[in-house]
């Protein structure tokens, strides 16, 4: 028989509430649950479906749709690309850009890949210090200037660096920054003007609720980000944040943050979050 | 945000003197759309929106006040309930305990709860114990500069306990003693023992938990496992200098009984603010 709207609206519903306290987005999980009743209504039921099962699975694609947006992979297209690749790591203060920057640089020395670190963070207390300790532990190079330099001439050092000494990849982080601050959203600007990074990813944290929307469109607007990593996604989140992240951007979640150290580094499995996010 | 749906909502209302089911519904469900969206609890918008359904429906409005104007105090009546006054605290000898999330923000409100005791007549220090994070002892010492305030550190000690020992007695003649300790959730056995441990040794009369602004809804959680580890008497909600609406120290200080004591609106040692509830409420409500 036909599936008729009364009936799939209790079951929605219930479903919007699972999503909500996964932290997907408010307007995000409308959409999708109007994607889901769009293509159920009128469809026909297979005997042995329950109408349940029927709203999971098409809810379940609704979400892997929107996260595999056209993914793209990060190993191959740094493996094929022309060197230096040069990737710039950008996101809201805390979320954990420079822990991700040596989790990469690791993951590339296990691929035959070298890069150098740049310390586009020019301004926050103990940061070159941190990226420094961490370049140590990699036995990697690492490019920093003093506390209140250019931001832009340190990645653009690093650059020159990779160029003149065959790097395959210059990994800039810069300082955390808010949206709000009309000044660093301009500073950011300028650096992806003048750096015209290869790729521009995106760091942004699975325990962030609703103002993960709101951060990756204004960052998406100010640095036309290419993808996304997604970090802590140990600490239990649901992963909500991804589907918002992915659906408001359109850009791939290129990896997972799954813990403190080096090796805690994942490649994005959308299959893997929806059905975690769904039990 | 809730700002102008809730408006609107209520303008449903305007000029009647009757609150109808049907109308008192649609405020409702736009209510909960704007508790949602700041981030507040699912189990507790549920909760809120349920008294507030039924205080709407079953109290009269006092003379003189439409119904728009009825229901809108209930809404603010129930939310101050939850979020209660800022943390109370002598201003006077003390020590503090920070803990939180990786990132949240501790180690900047350290510094800058330690410059605003200064600033109150009081001799504040630094206690730093993370072990782990790189570059922590650095950053510690480079916040307590800016803030003017004493900071004991130990760069080459691996027993953050140790570190608290010998800290509380090397900042002897500091009133307020600050300790900061290294970002930890939930599901980090070793590290929640570790903070534990941490406490134990310090004995701290103010227990903080410092909490992102742009938390979701795994606030409740985690407050709940700092509540079993150490006991929650006070939040510091960082990062209000964003857009995030802080709805998750909405849910962690109703999920440890406890209150807010401090807000970070910036990365400055001087970005920090004692609580101010209405402040918080009408920002969180759009
Ligand atoms: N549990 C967990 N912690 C993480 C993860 N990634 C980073 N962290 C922690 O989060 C904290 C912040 O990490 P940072 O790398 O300093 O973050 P950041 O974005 O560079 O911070 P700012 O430069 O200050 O904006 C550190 O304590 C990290 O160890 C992760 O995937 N899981
Ligand atoms: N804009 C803004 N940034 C803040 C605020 N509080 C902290 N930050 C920034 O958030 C980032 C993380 O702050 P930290 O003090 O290192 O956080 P933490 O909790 O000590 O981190 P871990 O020790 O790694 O767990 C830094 O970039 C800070 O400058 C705030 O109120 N507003
Ligand atoms: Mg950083
Ligand atoms: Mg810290």
């Amino acid at each position: 028989f036909v599936i008729d709207e009364e009936s799939l609206d209790g079951l929605l519903e219930e479903l919007e509430i699972a999503l909500l306290s996964s932290d997907v987005e408010v307007e995000v999980t409308r959409e999708i649950k109007d994607r889901v009743r769009d293509s159920l209504v009128g469809e026909k039921k297979h005997w042995r479906e329950s109408k349940e099962d029927l709203v999971v699975d098409a809810l379940h694609d609704a979400l892997v749709d929107v996260l595999e947006v056209d993914g793209f992979d990060f190993d191959s297209y740094v493996q094929d690309a022309e060197k230096p690749v040069v990737v710039v790591f950008t996101g809201v203060n805390g979320v954990g850009k420079t822990t991700s920057i040596a989790k990469i640089a690791e993951r590339l020395e296990n691929q035959g890949l070298s890069s150098v670190m740049a310390n586009g963070d020019t301004y926050r207390a103990g940061a070159n210090q941190q990226i420094q300790e961490h370049a140590e532990a990699l036995d990697k190079k690492v490019i920093v200037r003093e506390q209140g330099s250019d931001p832009t001439s340190v990645i653009y050092d690093a650059v020159e660096h990779a160029e003149a000494n065959d790097v395959d990849v210059v990994l800039g982080d810069t300082a955390g920054r808010l949206h709000t601050s009309d000044d660093l959203m301009k500073q950011l600007e300028k650096i992806e003007r003048v750096v015209e990074p290869d790729l521009t990813l995106f760091v942004d944290e699975a325990v962030a609720g609703q103002d993960a929307v709101e951060r990756a469109r204004e960052f998406d607007s100010a640095a036309e980000i290419d993808g996304v990593v997604l970090t802590k996604a140990d600490a239990d989140a649901q992963g909500g944040a991804a589907i918002s992240i992915s659906h408001v951007t359109g850009k791939p979640i290129v990896f997972l943050g799954t813990g403190q150290g080096y090796s805690d580094l994942e490649e994005f499995d959308a299959e893997e979050l929806v059905d975690r996010l769904l039990e | 945000g809730l700002g102008s749906s809730l408006q609107d909502a209520l303008e449903k209302l305007a000029g009647s003197s009757r609150i109808d089911e049907e109308s008192v519904e649609e405020v409702v469900k736009d209510i909960q759309r704007a508790l949602l969206q700041a981030d507040v609890d699912v189990d507790l918008v549920m909760e809120l929106s349920d008294s507030i359904r039924e205080r709407s429906l079953s109290e009269e409005p006092p003379a003189g006040t439409s119904a728009r104007e009825h229901v809108l105090h209930i809404v603010y009546e129930e939310m101050v309930e939850i979020v209660g006054d800022e943390t109370e605290f002598p201003l006077d000898s003390q020590t503090i305990l920070l803990s939180g999330l990786q990132g949240s923000g501790k180690t900047t409100s350290s510094a800058k709860i330690a410059r605003w005791f200064n600033r109150k007549g009081l001799r504040a220090g630094i206690v730093q114990t993370d072990t782990f994070r790189p570059g922590a002892h650095e950053q510690s010492r480079q916040m307590a500069e800016r803030a003017e305030v004493p900071c004991h550190v130990d760069p080459d000690a691996d027993d953050p306990v140790e570190i608290a020992r010998e800290g509380l007695e090397a900042l002897d003649d500091c009133d307020v003693k600050i300790v900061d300790t290294a970002g930890r959730h939930a599901l980090e056995a070793e590290l929640i023992d570790e903070i534990e441990a941490i406490e134990h040794e310090v004995q701290p009369d103010l227990n903080l938990l410092v909490l992102d602004a742009s938390i979701g809804q795994g606030a409740k959680d985690q407050a709940q496992a700092f509540e079993e580890a150490v006991g929650v008497d006070g939040v510091v909600i960082t990062k209000l200098d964003g857009t995030a609406k802080g709805g998750g120290a909405l849910t962690a200080v109703h999920q440890t009984d406890s209150s807010i004591a401090f807000i970070g609106v910036g990365e400055d040692v001087e970005d920090i603010e004692r609580f101010d509830p209405d402040g918080f409420i009408s920002r969180l409500l759009g």
